[in-house]
């Protein structure tokens, strides 16, 4: 569980998307995010901001991520090895 | 360090200035100074790579010319697909080497207070710059401390004139180019994965048959659940994300992406996310379901009386029109009818508290000129409380129960990408029915 506001856990959800973390929804499986998954996302965040890894939107973890910051993602690439994943598998 | 797989195939680069910093917004930044300080942080790189950087100005007739590197300061949207979004937050971006026109951009904020060796309000544009380059350049963002290439902004440096590179950087570039004064300048190719190319483009598809669907209103159940808000409506549902994109224009069908719910569920009353674990909380009628994710739990559905809502009159509720988290207080709303309760679900000593607040129900009409009964209600955006009726929405500040100016807007055009109807008419304001609004050509 997360100890954020509703309001804070989208924008945090929207956050890790928009810098990698969490990959953005694909329209032709339209996924829902699971709470595993934005937990490991958040861990991943964590681990590359250099704070502990708790998997949780902790005030530090809010904290990093309202620091001024460059546009580009820090996980480069994520939808599409994911996609060729899926595509091997098939 | 980590690296983008793109490079530049040449060591000479030239780069050049389209605009420069708002005077207004970072005073004392003049032209030249923008000039020296980029030109350092060009000179941060090629002082550990064997790499030219060339400054293009304007020709006789006053046009720039283009460069490798195009360097400008922008606003908001400036149509590259990265948005600015006023001071603070995302300071500036950088296009990674290549061979499209847009390659090796760098796009610094322009409402940022820009500044060199300046106080905490402002930013330094010298940091910001090296860091921009090195993606101009071919790097990525890196999780090594120090390293100029961490994404979060890390204050101004010392010492311009002295400043060195990281270890973790000029690794990262050197794997790129080479070392400097090394015998064969230009490095090898390094030696990680390529980005694969990206999908071809796939033709819009027109979603005719849900259109009118989607656009007329009159939804169900809204909810905010995992950072996006589900519209339901019918059999299906719709996804608008932070960003306002819809997931998909076509609708999902809930029969087939909540599994457990009875077959031919054609109406969700209300949906909301718990804070406390994460599952979300489904009402249909006298009933309701909890789903770990898109499944429900064993044990659902159970009945409504569980959560102890009795109304005003003594009669138990039998349905639930709309249910969310305020964002003020954490703590959980359901509507039904004309009133409210409120819940505390924190687990406390290993128990789920499952009963309303004392002193509800209350009246809906404490939520002054909100709509009733309501059709769905979510915390949003910076905590703001969002009210939906029909086709219009309505918004109340973090906190607030009772504001001056609560106009209606349309939920097609603002959370669902539908066109603005034609008509300039105003839906009509529930806090005063009768009453006519005047608009400015009126």
């Amino acid at each position: 569980s997360t100890s954020a506001e509703p309001d804070q856990y989208s924008r945090a959800v929207d956050w890790l998307g928009r810098y990698g973390y969490l990959p953005r929804p694909d329209p032709y499986t339209s996924q829902l995010l699971t709470k595993e998954g934005i937990e490991e996302a958040v861990r991943i965040m964590q681990r590359f901001g250099g704070l502990r890894e708790t998997g949780k939107l902790d005030s530090e973890t809010l904290k990093l991520m309202s620091k001024p910051r460059c546009s580009l993602p820090d996980i480069v690439g994520r939808d599409d090895i994911l996609r060729r994943r899926r595509r091997r598998k098939r | 360090y980590a690296l983008s797989g793109l490079k530049w195939d040449k060591t000479d680069l030239t780069w050049s200035i389209h605009s420069y910093p708002n005077p207004s917004t970072s005073p004392g930044l003049a032209n030249n100074v923008v000039e020296d300080l980029l030109t350092r942080a060009f000179k941060a790189w090629s002082d550990v790579a064997p790499l030219n950087f060339h400054q293009l100005r304007r020709d006789s007739n006053g046009a720039t010319a283009k460069g490798d590197i195009r360097v400008s300061f922008d606003s908001m949207f400036h149509e590259d697909g990265y948005p600015f979004d006023g001071q603070g937050g995302t300071l500036a971006h950088a296009f990674f080497p290549g061979t499209l026109d847009i390659s090796g951009d760098t796009h610094f904020d322009d409402d940022e207070i820009w500044s060199y060796a300046g106080d905490s309000r402002s930013t330094d544009l010298f940091t910001v710059a090296v860091h921009e380059f090195g993606h101009a350049l071919g790097l990525s963002h890196s999780s090594s401390d120090p390293s100029i290439m961490r994404p979060y902004y890390q204050g101004p440096v010392e010492d311009i004139a002295h400043f060195k590179l990281a270890m973790d950087d000029r690794l990262a570039i050197q794997q790129l180019y080479g070392v400097k004064d090394a015998d064969r300048p230009g490095g090898d190719d390094p030696d990680f994965p390529r980005l694969p190319s990206p999908p071809p483009p796939r033709p819009t598809q027109h979603s005719d048959p849900s259109f009118q669907e989607r656009c007329q209103g009159g939804f169900d159940a809204i909810g905010n659940i995992r950072g996006e808000v589900f519209f339901f409506k019918g059999a299906q549902f719709w996804r608008t994300q932070r960003d306002g994109s819809l997931v998909s224009l076509n609708p999902a069908q809930i029969k087939n992406f909540w599994i457990g719910l009875p077959e031919g569920t054609n109406k969700i009353d209300a949906v909301y996310e718990r804070k406390s674990d994460s599952r979300i909380i489904f009402f249909i009628g006298s009933q309701y379901w909890v789903f770990k994710d898109t499944v429900a739990m064993a044990g659902y559905p159970r009945p409504l009386s569980d959560w102890g809502m009795k109304k005003k009159s003594g009669e138990r509720v039998n349905r639930v029109d709309a249910a969310f988290i305020w964002a003020h207080n954490g703590k959980t709303y359901l509507f039904s009818g004309g009133e409210f309760w409120r819940f505390n679900e924190n687990i406390e000593n290993g128990q789920r508290t499952m009963q309303p607040e004392q002193g509800y129900p209350r009246e809906n009409t404490l939520w002054e000129g909100m709509p009733a009964p309501i059709d769905g209600i979510i915390s949003w955006g910076e905590g703001n409380t969002y009210f939906f009726k029909d086709n219009s929405y309505w918004m109340l500040t973090k906190g607030v129960l009772n504001q001056d100016d609560v106009t209606p807007k349309s939920i097609a055009v603002d959370w669902l990408r539908c066109p603005a109807p034609p008509s300039t008419s105003t839906p009509a304001n529930p806090r005063f029915p009768k009453k006519c609004t005047c608009n400015f050509l009126g």
